[in-house]
């Protein structure tokens, strides 16, 4: 049975660039999923960029030491595909009755596409954006699941110009992505322009209904004796029927330990 | 007092909004800024069960209360802030990002807001030519006090100036940037330490951009009411 609540998926995961890959998505997440670190797959971090990886595996040297950045080839010259990887994990999750389950990806740069267990989902363009794909009717409960992501860099990577100047070319700002990628007075380009899974990836389970974004704001008077909570909530019904709910707002002041004032 | 309880009947497949009838607190502690007090956190704890098959979900979230009220002074053009009625000297620090390639870890960004927090710093600004900072920066900004004012992304070098003017429309999906701006605003409104939001880097967004961002981040007519009292 799966517990309420977030998983953080942010181990295990591997990485391939899709030029190496021949396979679908759909077969990486079907009858051929990769096994492990080998000549083509590599460890990836997750959350982190493309280059991240890179670095890790010692495909590319650090860019923040000495020259590095130089002996690492800009996208402008690599082309996207070169930064466009596939990354890949598994995960186990039993689901009761009525239960549901979100994918959750916190931060994508800049577009992607996601396949689980051979059904497959666009992920929509934007750096800074969540994305959150109810997976219930495509769990598996017996076996792990088979997650792979198709990352695609920014549409506009842009050129740096030999000179190089703030933003390089400028074309990254024609994206909604963070623009110092192209290289600033602080800090040289960066090659992948931050491609990559950069934020939190995690499942999340829930019952028939799930609270989605709260919202909270105090409002003062009387100088700060008289004070109050004020609190609005999304509620999602997944159910097909009617949910007679209890919903319950708690606020408590940590007193000592794991004791707390109510 | 601090603790509600309502039922509710939710249709099926429905997607609604709820807002609790308000708590009152009287005379809370108070979350003040690095250097002008404690950073005194509530724990708000929201839980929904449901009827024939118990708790079906959770969330919580450290909350702090503060008002944080800001004005461009007449006489020296520059910002004024006062948190909690109390004017407050604001010594800052510019931040882009923790690690270039964003591997951007709890224990990293634990270490390098404390660090601003051990220079005596009180507010961190979030330039934008770079992130919209994740929840675990602010989580360690509410812990240490430091207000962030929090940029979203344009520039002045890449929108707006140059030989020939660049991108001097910003983004060229201006939906999709306000679709971007709209989720971010959601994730991070709940954190004390967020102090300020600001358009971009030394520019103005295009017109259609600022007039939405200001839309939505215009406190609620309710409130308005609330603090003339």
């Amino acid at each position: 049975m799966a517990e309420i609540g977030k998983v953080v998926l942010d181990k295990g995961w591997l990485a391939a660039r899709s030029t190496e890959i021949e396979l679908t998505g759909v077969q990486l997440t079907t009858t051929n999923p990769p096994s492990g670190p080998d000549s083509t797959w590599m460890e990836a971090v997750v959350p982190g960029t493309v280059l991240a990886t890179l670095v890790k595996n010692k495909v590319v040297p650090d860019p923040f030491y000495g020259l590095g950045n130089e002996a690492i080839i800009d996208i402008a010259d690599s082309g996207r595909e070169h930064y466009t990887l596939w990354f890949f994990t598994t995960f186990e999750c039993n689901l009761l009755n009525n239960q549901h389950i979100d994918l959750n990806f916190r931060a994508i740069n800049y577009s992607a596409e996601v396949y689980l267990n051979g059904h497959k989902k666009i992920l929509p363009k934007g750096m800074f954006r969540r994305h959150s794909i109810d997976v219930t009717s495509i769990l598996l409960h017996d076996r792990p699941n088979l997650l792979a992501v198709l990352v695609h860099p920014p549409d506009h990577p842009g050129r740096i110009p030999p000179e190089g100047g703030q933003g390089g070319d400028h074309e990254i700002g024609k994206d909604v992505a963070a623009q110092y990628v192209e290289g600033w007075d602080w800090i040289a380009p960066i090659r992948d322009r931050n491609t990559g899974i950069w934020d939190e990836v995690s499942i999340s389970v829930t019952g028939p209904v799930k609270i989605v974004d709260p919202h909270l704001v105090s409002s003062f008077f009387d100088n700060y004796k008289r004070v109050y909570l004020h609190t609005t909530i999304e509620l999602v019904n997944k159910s097909a029927i009617v949910a007679e709910c209890f919903l319950n707002i708690q606020v408590a002041t940590e007193v000592e330990g794991n004791t707390c004032l109510v | 007092e601090h603790l509600q309880t309502q039922n509710l009947s939710l249709p099926a497949g429905a997607h609604v909004h709820y807002t609790f009838s308000e708590i009152f607190f009287y005379k809370p502690k108070l979350w003040w800024p690095n250097g002008m007090g404690k950073q005194y956190l509530y724990n708000v704890e929201i839980t929904i069960e449901v009827r024939g098959f118990g708790e079906s979900d959770l969330w919580s979230q450290p909350f702090g209360f503060r008002k944080i009220e800001n004005h461009i002074d007449s006489a020296t053009g520059g910002r004024l802030f006062k948190v909690n009625g109390e004017p407050i000297f604001i010594r800052g620090g510019n931040w882009i990002l923790s690690d270039g390639l964003l591997r951007l870890s709890k224990k990293r960004y634990q270490a390098d807001i404390k660090f601003h927090a051990d220079m005596n710093f009180n507010m961190i600004r979030c330039w934008g030519g770079g992130l919209a900072e994740r929840p675990d920066f602010y989580h360690y900004c509410d812990m240490y006090g430091i207000l962030v004012w929090q940029e979203f992304w344009i520039t002045g070098d890449v929108d707006g100036r140059g030989d020939p003017i660049s991108n001097p429309d910003g983004p060229l999906d201006h939906d999709l940037f306000l679709l971007c701006a709209r989720d971010t605003i959601k994730l991070l409104r709940n954190h004390p330490s967020l102090a300020l939001w600001v358009g971009g880097n030394e520019q103005v967004p295009p017109e259609d951009v600022n007039s939405a961002l200001k839309t939505y981040l215009k406190l609620h007519p309710y409130f308005e009411n609330l603090n003339s009292d």
